[in-house]
């Protein structure tokens, strides 16, 4: 529906509204590597969907927290400038629960979120010592 | 700011883009006057122009709201989750979730947050995918337009420097443009989902 605000939205649609697809996801904070948790295929399937597990893989996932997913979830928290622990932490998996938009983050495996960073360096070689600045 | 795999954009012979809305949405004007918003916005960066058809499939750049699957194999998935997706040059489709609750007023709205009633500011989302359509990919910088997700508290619809020279970077700058765009701010907000925190598509 289109609404010229957020009162306008009809109150019960407001409650369904609420429901986010991925909340269930929340049930797994804290797995870590070596953990077996029933339903955690589905978080593989969700991040196979944003590039992050390749698209080479079969996709027959396991509940098993194996180096597939580890693998994973350390490249989204590099990506969203997450502390890298490669443990389903609160803060990775409330960021992987916000809606979004459907285009994969990473493509072929690799990760392009960072590629048009460019490097910038300036030389100023005066008098004085030289100074080297480079800008990332 | 990132780019599809080859960097494919609209090719010199295109720039002069059409777009247009799936029919069978029957959209209303001011739904419609969203998306133009928004691609305005990109066209004052870049030497591209961008002018409403009302020939659907004959449009460079194909505009529709869907729900569930819909043909091209990325079916969305309901309220919140997946909200849009945009396929790189020139491909030109641009599909939006019809089940969210989409806001249309430019100015985000009466100021109630729209994280809690799971609304969605349509511009902003339109802004984002635009992108894409145009052959960005996700950005890492975080309150750049090609971040992948988006406070849904707040209207995020600028233009920041990561945008504009990633855009810039494909199709040169337009002459017009003076140079002025949002710098990405030092200090990042973190959001921590919904429950009172932030909400972001």
């Amino acid at each position: 529906g289109f609404y010229p605000n957020s009162s306008a939205i009809p109150p019960d649609l407001r409650r369904n509204a609420t429901g986010n697809v991925w909340n269930s996801f929340l049930n797994f904070t804290g797995c870590h590597a070596g953990m077996k948790v029933d339903g955690l295929y589905k978080l593989k399937q969700y991040f196979k969907h944003f590039g992050y597990i390749p698209e080479t893989h079969a996709g027959n996932f396991t509940d098993d927290f194996d180096d597939i997913l580890k693998n994973a979830v350390e490249m989204y928290q590099r990506n969203f400038q997450l502390n890298v622990t490669g443990e389903l932490d609160d803060l990775t998996l409330n960021h992987v629960v916000i809606p979004r938009c459907g285009v994969a983050d990473v493509v072929n495996g690799t990760s392009t979120m960072h590629s048009g960073r460019r490097t910038y360096e300036v030389s100023f070689a005066g008098r004085g010592p030289r100074f080297h600045a480079v800008k990332r | 700011y990132s780019f599809f795999p080859g960097q494919p954009r609209w090719p010199e012979s295109r720039r002069d883009l059409t777009y247009a809305f799936e029919p069978r949405n029957a959209l209303t004007d001011e739904v419609k006057s969203v998306f133009e918003r928004a691609f305005v916005r990109w066209g004052e960066v870049i030497p591209l122009t961008f002018t409403r058809s009302e020939t659907f499939s004959t449009s460079d750049i194909r505009i529709g709201f869907y729900s569930g699957e819909h043909g091209d194999g990325e079916p969305f998935d309901g309220v919140m989750g997946t909200l849009a997706h945009a396929f790189s040059p020139p491909n030109g489709n641009f599909h939006l979730d019809e089940e969210e609750n989409w806001i249309v007023s430019g100015d985000g709205g009466d100021g109630r947050s729209l994280s809690e009633t799971s609304a969605i500011h349509l511009e902003s989302v339109a802004v984002h995918e635009i992108g894409h359509v145009l052959g960005l990919g996700h950005s890492s910088v975080q309150d750049s337009i090609m971040y992948p997700t988006i406070t849904t508290g707040r209207r995020k619809v600028d233009l920041t420097s990561d945008d504009v020279e990633g855009v810039q970077y494909l199709y040169g700058a337009n002459p017009n443009f003076n140079g002025s765009t949002t710098p990405p701010t030092s200090t990042q907000q973190r959001d921590t989902g919904d429950s009172g925190a932030a909400c972001r598509l």
